[in-house]
């Protein structure tokens, strides 16, 4: 594929054209880092073994362009345009916070440059307060009922503390205000010194 | 409704029943999925304590209770169809792993994959049925991930066309599987196959483990449970050991491969296909991740919508956690990993069904790829997963470590999915041999399909720095 003309950091396709910039890059360098090794007259089994590290990161960057591919695919099945949009805003950060975090598989391969990734960083900080008003709405979203969820800390109504306080009363050891041990080890060590 | 829950709510820019049913797939199978979670919700057979109060016994007796339960409801109510019952599953368990997970997720899907029509006759009905309750018993003490490295063989005898399960050494016993320990009374037993002198590897064998009625160990079985893990305290994750246990030969799944009643190997299409049930297991772990990452999520961004803490100016009141660009910086990239991976995994599910229908036909083009793909997705997926959940654990503070959190759970039920169904780091490296298989082609001028397409552009692809 051409290389981008420009890096669109708004646009997600321009993005799924970066990460497969960086996966075919990644691929590469593990294909010849394994051939150099075979050179070195290395079994093949010991090639593999000698390139190992650099051939998980290339199927990593390879997994990491297959989500972005899909995810960005997806927005474009959303018909409603206020949905749309906060999904896209989702996958801009997914995809953005992807390359500030390995941001030196892109500079390495020249893929991106150094300016690029300073916009890149900024854009993130940009998209947190973006997505900030719609966070709960996007967990709200999920429509897991509390009995699934299984959380005081996450109940729909967010009355958390009276609650927290009411699930620990029913902790085992408050069955008896005095628990017994307090009688048959305590008491006696108590009465001893 | 706390308030500042209620205000959060009023604000939103998007209404959330679009966001659930595109989750769910449609406005239908939103309406059905409540429809089934109302059924567990309001049916008192349904409630009991908090689970953390009890002991492990109590939690496995529970469940084991609730899945007897579950069964007759799924009859009684007529739900049928795979993605209701795991819907209406999850509900009764509330999201946690329970005993019939393997009977449900692996024996019968490997009967409808694996086995010939003569044997899903025999076998698949009284699995419905659950008079047979199986799981699938591949992993043993000292191998795991290295599938040709198990040491369980199954002997052919024509004299009596049986085959022999024998676990030869210590390191060899069946170790893990799920509901193997005290529910199962049938086990399907990947072992080496020997015929006619020679090892024709890896086989899949149905291997009935206690009497049908008294639940007892049958002779030459010794089988129970591991002990307490790290989770899964539902779970009897089990040991299995074989000492020279006859079985009729047509208890070998031979949909693909087949032994004569002679010894003669007829060998299967292709070797990948004794792994599509791993393969299907793997499709769905990309599911669970996402799951499992937007249920921490959910607890930990309501959570600090609702905490204020300390103070962003001076003299105003505290605010809440939510608006620290901090705390946003490390729960929203999860949350859009957690949608990204529902997606995927939707995407993993559909194609795997694809696939399925055409290896059916014959058509295996395609399984090299999708072998290679749910493998990586599985560990790219769970990896991030994991060590998000422990970041929402974290993000939450003190009360993050309690259970009534329901964080430690969450982690607690998730974390094995990085090590089982295939180690990620191995996985990473088998997705790496479709690769570097897929690059060969590609250096020597053939071009390739699917989500490696885009290495044929390698050979003219420059890579120079742009202008933003």
């Amino acid at each position: 594929a051409a290389r981008p003309a420009t890096l669109h950091i708004n646009n997600p396709a321009s993005l799924v054209e970066t990460y497969k910039l960086r996966a075919s890059r990644l691929v590469e360098f593990a294909a010849k880092n394994l051939q150099a090794e075979l050179n070195r007259r290395r079994s093949k089994e010991d090639a593999w073994n000698r390139t190992s590290v650099d051939l998980v990161r290339a199927s990593e960057a390879h997994c990491h362009y297959v989500v972005v591919k899909l995810f960005t695919a997806k927005i474009s099945e959303i018909g409603d345009p206020a949905t749309r949009a906060v999904v896209n805003n989702l996958c801009l950060l997914f995809a953005l916070h992807g390359i500030s975090k390995h941001s030196g598989d892109f500079l390495q391969g020249g893929i991106l440059t150094d300016a690029q990734i300073t916009q890149v960083n900024q854009r993130v900080k940009e998209l947190l307060a973006l997505i900030r008003p719609n966070a709960v709405a996007l967990v709200d979203s999920f429509d897991f009922s509390d009995l699934f969820l299984g959380s005081v800390l996450g109940r729909y109504d967010g009355n958390i503390y009276e609650n927290m306080f009411e699930w620990s009363k029913k902790s085992p050891l408050n069955k008896t205000q005095v628990h017994k041990s307090f009688h048959k080890h305590l008491k006696p060590m108590q009465a001893k010194l | 409704m706390n308030l500042d829950l209620r205000k959060e709510r009023e604000t939103a820019s998007f209404n959330t029943e679009f966001l659930t049913n595109i989750l769910d797939g449609g406005a239908d199978r939103t309406r059905r999925r409540r429809e089934l979670e109302a059924l567990v919700l309001n049916d008192p057979d349904f409630k009991h304590e908090d689970v953390n109060f009890l002991s492990r016994s109590e939690r496995y007796e529970l469940a084991i209770k609730k899945s007897a339960l579950m069964v007759m409801k799924l009859r009684e109510f007529g739900i049928a169809d795979p993605d209701e019952i795991y819907w209406f599953k999850s509900f009764v368990h509330h999201g946690r792993p329970e005993p019939l997970d393997l009977h449900l997720g692996m024996f019968l899907p490997t009967l409808l994959t694996q086995a010939t029509q003569e044997q899903q006759d025999r076998f698949f009905m009284p699995a419905w049925n659950l008079e047979i309750i199986g799981t699938y018993a591949q992993t043993e003490m000292g191998h795991g991930t290295h599938l040709r490295g198990l040491e369980t063989t199954a002997t052919y005898d024509p004299a009596t066309q049986e085959f022999i399960l024998n676990s030869p050494t210590v390191t060899s016993i069946k170790w893990w599987p799920g509901g193997l320990g005290k529910t199962s009374n049938h086990a399907i037993v990947l072992a080496q196959l020997h015929t006619q002198g020679q090892n024709h590897g890896l086989h899949a064998f149905i291997v009935p483990i206690r009497q049908l009625g008294t639940h007892e160990p049958l002779p030459g079985i010794t089988v129970g449970d591991i002990g307490p893990k790290f989770g899964y305290d539902e779970m009897d994750n089990g040991y299995l050991k074989m000492d020279n246990f006859r079985i009729p030969r047509e208890n070998m799944l031979m949909k693909f491969a087949k032994v004569e009643p002679d010894g003669t190997y007829v060998k299967p299409l292709s070797d990948k296909l004794t792994y599509g049930t791993m393969v299907f297991i793997r499709s769905i772990i990309v599911g669970d991740s996402a799951r499992s990452l937007a249920r921490a999520c959910t607890i930990a961004i309501r959570y600090s919508a609702v905490r204020h803490q300390s103070e962003l100016k001076p003299g105003e009141p505290e605010p809440q956690i939510l608006d620290y660009q901090t705390q946003q910086y490390k729960l929203f990239p999860l949350l859009a990993a957690a949608y990204a991976f529902h997606f995927v995994g939707a995407y993993m599910k559909d194609t795997y069904r694809r696939i399925t229908a055409d290896i059916n036909d014959g058509d295996l083009r395609e399984m090299p790829e999708l072998h290679a793909l749910s493998a990586g997705l599985k560990a790219f997926s769970s990896w991030i997963a994991n060590a998000g959940i422990e970041e929402c654990r974290m993000a939450c503070g003190g009360h993050g470590y309690s259970r009534c959190s329901g964080l430690p759970d969450i982690y607690v039920n998730f974390t094995p999915s990085c090590t089982y169904e295939g180690e990620n780091t191995v996985m990473m490296l088998q997705t790496a041999r479709f690769l570097i298989k897929s690059y060969t082609q590609v250096s020597s001028g053939q071009l390739v399909s699917g989500m490696m397409s885009y290495l044929n552009d390698l050979p003219g692809q420059r890579i120079q720095p742009q202008q933003v």
